[in-house]
């Protein structure tokens, strides 16, 4: 019945892409804060891992058969509430959440403490006002943060037994950092987007990260946020959603954007708009991207699905009859679409 | 994308790019 109640629509002419109706996770606890997916390995087996978060408690859901799912452990965390996970990628029994009031005041790792025992840990890595971080390959992660007169980007690494080794420091901008994408193809090459529109490059293979250069991403789209960056023919592909976008009569109303900047010149030129789809009404609230496959929960209730590179909404939840959704996650692949509604509820969708 | 468009496009602007800046 659930898939039936579930099951999304189509937009008309769209019919290549779909989402199909997997799996329900429902925790007892109250509003589901994030959702993500991390490799966990057991008792000799390995298994892609559901991690759910509600503002006290981080639960990890394990597969079992036939689409049905097993609450595993739950990490209780203090009085200071979860605010997101932060995936790290190609990272195994590891779980890295941001926790704080209004914006994040501490980085916690949760992760398995010996799998002999069965026990599991949590250690602190940092704490100060973060505005911005993300998981790095090779179990690193970036962030921004401010003090009363300058603000703070860097890198810490993670060693395998769990310690936080050596960190590294990177130029940072004037202006705040808000979001952080790795860009694709270039090794050591990392983006950041800022709060008065700038796109921010740095290269991370030295001691010091260096600022290569700031791109403005024009004015027409305030407080851009990057998701994704990759490399191609010369120039850098990034990907921004904009959570304040105004509709206009050329785009409609925007939700993610492909740019595409020369980095030598610092010039850029819109790729590809993906635009709420016609007739529905509401903005972007939060969204995800993975690959070309971007979703967005919009203020409707309702979570939209687009191929970024055509530019096309492909799939739309319709806002369940028991709650709105609140959430919209990719797991590790773009093959698997994680919903979540306010009061907890998990869904999974095959994309 | 054109180069009237962006301006003079370079494969190796990473490399480019960190050879250029301040250390």
């Amino acid at each position: 019945d659930a898939a039936e109640e579930l099951a999304p629509v189509l937009l008309d002419g769209l019919r290549e892409e779909s989402l199909q109706f997997v799996s329900k996770l429902k925790d007892s606890s109250s509003c589901a804060v994030d959702v993500s997916t991390v490799w966990w390995e057991a008792a000799g087996s390995r298994a892609l891992c559901v991690v759910t978060a509600c503002e006290s408690s981080v639960c990890l859901w394990q597969p079992l058969a036939s689409d049905h799912w097993r609450k595993v452990y739950t990490w209780q965390l203090g009085e200071i509430p979860v605010i997101q996970i932060v995936p790290l990628p190609d990272t195994c029994n590891l779980v890295c959440i941001a926790l704080g009031d209004l914006e994040i005041g501490e980085i916690r790792w949760l992760l398995l403490y010996s799998s002999e025992s069965d026990s599991f840990k949590q250690s602190l890595v940092k704490t100060g006002n973060i505005k911005a971080v993300l998981g790095l390959q090779d179990r690193r992660l970036v962030s921004s943060s401010r003090t009363a007169h300058e603000q703070q980007v860097g890198i810490v690494s993670l060693s395998e037994t769990g310690r936080s080794k050596d960190g590294q420091t990177l130029m940072p901008p004037e202006e705040t950092v808000l979001a952080f994408a790795e860009v694709e193809g270039v090794r050591d090459a990392l983006v950041g987007t800022t709060a008065v529109n700038s796109v921010v490059l740095w290269s991370v293979n030295l001691k010091t990260g260096q600022l290569l250069t700031k791109m403005h991403v024009g004015y027409s789209y305030p407080a851009s946020i990057c998701h994704r960056a990759y490399s191609d023919s010369g120039l850098l592909f990034v990907v921004l959603s904009h959570p304040h976008a105004k509709e206009s009569e050329s785009c409609g109303n925007p939700a993610f954007r492909v740019v595409a900047f020369n980095p030598r010149t610092g010039r850029s030129t819109g790729v590809m708009f993906s635009s709420l789809p016609p007739g529905h009404a509401g903005r972007y609230l939060e969204g995800d991207v993975k690959d070309a496959c971007a979703a967005a929960v919009l203020t409707s209730g309702a979570i939209a699905v687009w191929d970024l590179l055509l530019g096309h909404c492909t799939a739309l939840l319709p806002p369940d009859p028991e709650g709105a959704w609140a959430l919209a996650r990719w797991a590790t692949t773009s093959a698997c679409l994680l919903a979540g509604q306010q009061d907890g509820t998990v869904c999974l969708y095959r994309y | 994308c054109s180069e009237s468009d962006l301006g003079p496009i370079s494969l190796n602007w990473f490399e480019e790019l960190s050879a250029e800046a301040p250390p």
